[in-house]
């Protein structure tokens, strides 16, 4: 495994973008990560539909009741992974542009599908096997606790205290071997998180967090997506 | 009375957390003082920074009360997270559970059990 990584350095992430005030982030993780697959199948990188998982996916999740994704009233990445296999694909973010609520009724147009997903897998709480899978399979969908995002402005986040209940989706984009921390005058490896807040939150819209423990969760739901390798219509 | 005080340093690690004095010389009062006039700046700041309007003169007095809270927020949070830089965002004007609703989105869910599970990869060289 290289000692630092970041897709970015590859062209496989679009720009940052911004969920507005829409518990949308799960479409935005989801998103990423078949972004970055699509990239990795096609070499083209093309920014593709949240919208449309936010207004057509209502994918629910088999084994626990009301886990359904539900547009701006959040949802899962796996269930958006599911939902995408199923209708065949996203449109191009252009073609189904992104609005930032869920109350318009669902547009697909199948004519239109610029990515498709052959499968997706999730990876074990192990951060070995999580940068191996980031290296291979691209950016990965990750599940994190945001309570030390609100006030984030930048640096390595390492809180003493973080619960590891998780309730904002992001994507994992790269990783870092050392982030200087002042306070402790010690380097510490970090993840590089793509958040869906704009650019003007955080280091231009990312989020470094440090690994080792999974600290606020990071590690616990990690999913991978590969993606098709489709002709634009 | 937040978790700060729960924060247990452990001084056998070779981390040597600073300890830093966080009143000023001129006692609580002065550091009370300090904190409301630094609130308001902060906040006219914050304001123009984000472009923020409130509809009605109670809004923005609430607004304004939320603000100051989240600095003390982001206060504590550089306390417990001093690797990072904590401070004013664009969301110091939502309490925590308005951020929650309308910034997250995740459902609080265990993965699926049913999804399929990465193969292990090698990891060395």
């Amino acid at each position: 495994l290289p000692e630092d990584f970041d897709w970015r350095d590859h062209g496989a992430v679009t720009g940052v973008k911004d969920q507005g005030s829409c518990g949308s982030c799960w479409s935005f993780s989801a998103v990423g990560a078949l972004e970055g697959a699509n990239y990795l199948s096609t070499g083209e990188l093309v920014s593709l539909s949240e919208q449309q998982l936010v207004d057509c996916d209502h994918e629910c999740d088999p084994e626990q009741y009301g886990a359904c994704d539900s547009g701006c009233n959040g949802g899962l990445m796996t269930s958006a992974f599911e939902y995408t296999l199923k209708a065949g694909g996203l449109e191009r973010e252009e073609d189904y542009p992104y609005t930032g609520n869920d109350r318009g009724p669902c547009k697909f147009d199948k004519t239109k599908i610029a990515a498709s997903v052959s499968n997706f897998s999730v990876v074990s709480v192990d951060e070995d096997q999580i940068a191996a899978n980031l290296v291979k399979h691209g950016p990965l969908a990750v599940g994190i606790n945001a309570a030390f995002m609100q006030t984030y402005m930048g640096g390595v986040s390492c809180p003493y205290i973080c619960f590891r209940s998780l309730d904002h989706g992001v994507l994992l984009v790269g990783y870092g071997a050392e982030g200087y921390a002042p306070i402790r005058f010690k380097n510490k490896p970090y993840w590089i998180i793509k958040n869906s807040w704009g650019a003007n939150w955080g280091e231009d819209g990312y989020y470094r967090i440090c690994r080792g423990r999974n600290v606020c969760g990071v590690d616990s739901m990690v999913s991978t997506v590969a993606a098709l390798h489709t002709k634009s219509q | 009375t937040y978790v700060v005080s729960a924060v247990v340093y452990d001084f056998n690690s070779d981390e040597d957390p600073l300890i830093r004095q966080v009143v000023p010389d001129g006692g609580v009062e002065q550091e009370t003082d300090n904190h409301l006039l630094n609130a308001e700046h902060h906040f006219t700041l914050f304001k123009s920074k984000y472009g923020k309007t409130y509809a009605t003169q109670e809004e923005h007095d609430y607004r304004m009360g939320v603000f100051k809270a989240n600095l003390l927020r982001a206060k504590r949070n550089a306390l417990l997270d001093p690797s990072a830089v904590h401070g004013v965002t664009k969301f110091s004007d939502l309490t925590p559970s308005e951020f929650r609703q309308q910034f997250l989105g995740l459902k609080p869910l265990k993965l699926p059990a049913d999804a399929q599970k990465a193969p292990i990869l090698p990891t060395d060289n």
